[in-house]
């Protein structure tokens, strides 16, 4: 028999707001624009029985089935990144010439298990 | 916590962190760009766009690149009366990757002009461009080393803008031995001399990096 308990909403694996400044980084001098961008980020559980909302992959199913299992033996799935999506950054590279570039990958929208 | 960064940058296409010495000032129209795309909350996901086009120019792309002119101006010998200008243009192009794929360049001439509206009344200025396509010893003329004319154009107004399509050139100026730059020749006026003092010349290149440019259809 499996040992269930009920993990609260806040807990669950989801996006968290997460500002990234690049006056923080150190970065300011050679990026004119933006200052900084709203990467966010992703924590949260993903508890046994995985709900549809958390985008699971299959194998995150069968491992939440085989921790709730053997909870000592096999960790929980992790919350990840899902869906990213890209940002354009404006800056001067190392021959000081200016740069408008499309990345990739810079903002977590969604996340899942 | 530098290797960390390093990693990031090398991602970002860059060997160092940039430490701009004498940053120029941006472009207005990078500038624009650049509002356009901060503007789209997501404009990967826009219905029948791809994040690798550039829309204004309706090219394949990711990187947009202004970069200044570093070529001299060219004093001959035997100053020749009826040339005002004769100027070396040079674009160095070391900063973009192996991979990277130019669809665009477009060179832009400003004439930065604010005392005279005419630089020559009745008698019209003649711009040339040539691509130089074999280095030159010193000492040689400007004629003496083979060079490829690649636009001729006519104009009166000295504070006019000049925009030329030099794509097919800066695809090959990727191999730096064939990137031996352009010369810019203009002639025919009386009143031009002086002209050169408020020349301005930079090269916009588009380029493609397919490793960054990911197709965006979801997966059935």
């Amino acid at each position: 028999s499996t040992y269930y308990v009920p993990t609260g909403a806040s807990n669950i694996c989801k996006p968290r707001r997460l500002y990234i400044s690049f006056r923080d980084v150190g970065w300011e001098d050679w990026i004119i624009a933006p200052q900084g961008y709203l990467a966010n980020y992703c924590l949260g559980e993903c508890p046994f029985p995985l709900a549809e909302d958390l985008n699971s992959t299959n194998h995150a199913i069968l491992q939440t089935v085989v921790h709730s299992l053997d909870p000592e033996g096999t960790p929980q799935p992790c919350c990840v990144p899902v869906r990213l999506s890209p940002i354009s950054i404006l800056y001067y590279d190392n021959d000081d010439n200016v740069v408008l570039r499309h990345y990739e990958d810079m903002v977590v929208d969604e996340c899942g298990c | 916590l530098q290797r960390q960064e390093s990693l990031v940058l090398k991602s970002l296409g860059l060997t160092a962190r940039p430490s701009p010495r004498s940053p120029p000032p941006v472009p207005h129209l990078l500038w624009k760009m650049f509002h356009k795309r901060a503007n789209l909350s997501s404009p990967a996901s826009e219905e029948g766009k791809t994040p690798c086009w550039v829309e204004e120019f309706r090219v394949p792309g990711n990187i947009i690149r202004v970069f200044p002119d570093q070529g001299q101006f060219i004093h001959s010998d035997k100053p020749r009366s009826w040339l005002c200008l004769q100027k070396r243009l040079y674009f160095n192009f070391s900063t973009l990757d192996k991979g990277e794929q130019v669809t665009m360049a477009q060179l832009q001439i400003h004439f930065h002009h604010n005392q005279y509206q005419v630089a020559s009344p009745g008698h019209p200025l003649e711009l040339s461009l040539y691509q130089a396509t074999q280095a030159a010893l010193r000492g040689m003329s400007s004629h003496a080393y083979s060079r490829k004319l690649l636009v001729e154009q006519s104009f009166i107004h000295l504070h006019k803008s000049f925009v030329f399509n030099l794509t097919e050139a800066a695809k090959m100026w990727q191999t730096p031995a064939r990137n031996l730059g352009l010369v810019l020749e203009i002639a025919g006026g009386k009143l031009c001399s002086g002209a050169d003092s408020f020349l301005d010349t930079s090269l916009l290149v588009v380029s493609l990096a397919h490793r960054q440019c990911r197709s965006t259809r979801k997966r059935r």
